[in-house]
């Protein structure tokens, strides 16, 4: 199945596929293709598992992750943990078009891309907010913390490192809707 | 979560990934997804891949480098993404996890691994032959 151009991505994302395949056509380059491909799958949010109003954390707030490398000159830039701004892959090909760094984090990633242009904006939805609720509603289930006060796997927190560590077989959470 | 692979016809190559994680993490928590080798790589000179699936633990493997590298080495994409995926297999039998494969003449494959609830995984290919997004699937292993 040799043929170039060549678009691939994982899941069932057609229509980030199909955007990413018209940049090619059009005579785009390889990061253009992923960056449109990608902030596509962002506006769409693509399964609840891309972009804004998707996997709230333990806080409710949804945050970004994203990367995006140059298979020429090997540059990246990625963000991760980046918040209030829903073009991630954007940021991250700021990161690597306007610093000379790779990977920016958190507040300061957000605030590097307001001052490139970005907007900053509320990324909770009301499906984000139910998903939180929901979750604060069955006693913080499931949960990803271990070896701390109360029992996370039947209490919600605030919670406290337990004076012992035990070794637990780890619980399986990441499925097909909830995934890095 | 979203990993792409865009290659031109000169071979030219890049790769990119997004997403918001998983659901309720710890607040400050990241995955795979942006980081070098892990969530994605691409070298133009051998290939690049993609990975997805429970970042905690596939970052701790680099699979999209190892695959990458593997190609480099002569492994064709879909060896490339199972051997990526054993790998990982040997420490956590039952993570959640798949990647594509794609070399720089445009062959492509993929892989993940077998789970209760996750025996197959889809991915879309857009190629000159297809011209339009295809959904592909492979068995786990």
């Amino acid at each position: 199945h040799a043929s170039l151009p060549l678009v691939i991505n994982t899941w069932p994302f057609k229509n980030a596929t199909a955007a990413a395949w018209r940049v090619l056509q059009s005579g785009g380059s390889v990061l253009d293709a992923v960056e449109r491909g990608c902030a596509r799958c962002e506006v769409e949010q693509c399964d609840g598992s891309v972009g804004y109003g998707g996997s709230p954390d333990e806080s409710g707030e949804t945050t970004l992750d994203a990367l995006i490398m140059n298979g020429d000159t090997m540059e990246v830039g990625a963000v991760a943990g980046l918040r209030r701004i829903k073009n991630a892959i954007g940021v991250a090909r700021a990161v690597m078009e306007r610093t000379d760094h790779t990977l920016l984090v958190g507040q300061s990633a957000s605030v590097f891309a307001e001052n490139m242009g970005f907007v900053a904006e509320d990324l909770t939805t009301n499906k984000s907010l139910n998903i939180f609720s929901q979750w604060l509603q069955s006693n913080c289930q499931p949960n990803y913390r271990k070896n701390v006060f109360p029992d996370p796997s039947a209490s919600c927190g605030p919670y406290e490192p337990r004076a012992t560590l035990k070794r637990t077989k780890r619980a399986q959470h990441a499925s097909r809707l909830s995934h890095d | 979560t979203i990993g792409m692979l865009a290659v031109d016809r000169d071979g030219h190559m890049a790769a990119g990934t997004s997403t918001n994680g998983m659901t309720h993490k710890v607040p400050g928590r990241v995955g795979d997804s942006p980081i070098v080798g892990a969530g994605a790589y691409a070298d133009s000179s051998a290939g690049g891949a993609a990975a997805t699936g429970d970042g905690d633990i596939m970052m701790r493997f680099l699979p999209s480098y190892l695959a990458v590298e593997l190609m480099r080495a002569g492994a064709d994409p879909s060896a490339a993404c199972k051997m990526a995926i054993s790998r990982i297999k040997r420490h956590y039998s039952e993570f959640f996890g798949a990647i594509i494969c794609a070399n720089t003449t445009g062959h492509y494959g993929a892989a993940c691994n077998k789970t209760p609830g996750f025996t197959r995984f889809h991915y879309m290919v857009s190629n000159s032959k297809s011209d339009a997004p295809l959904l592909k699937s492979v068995d786990c292993v």
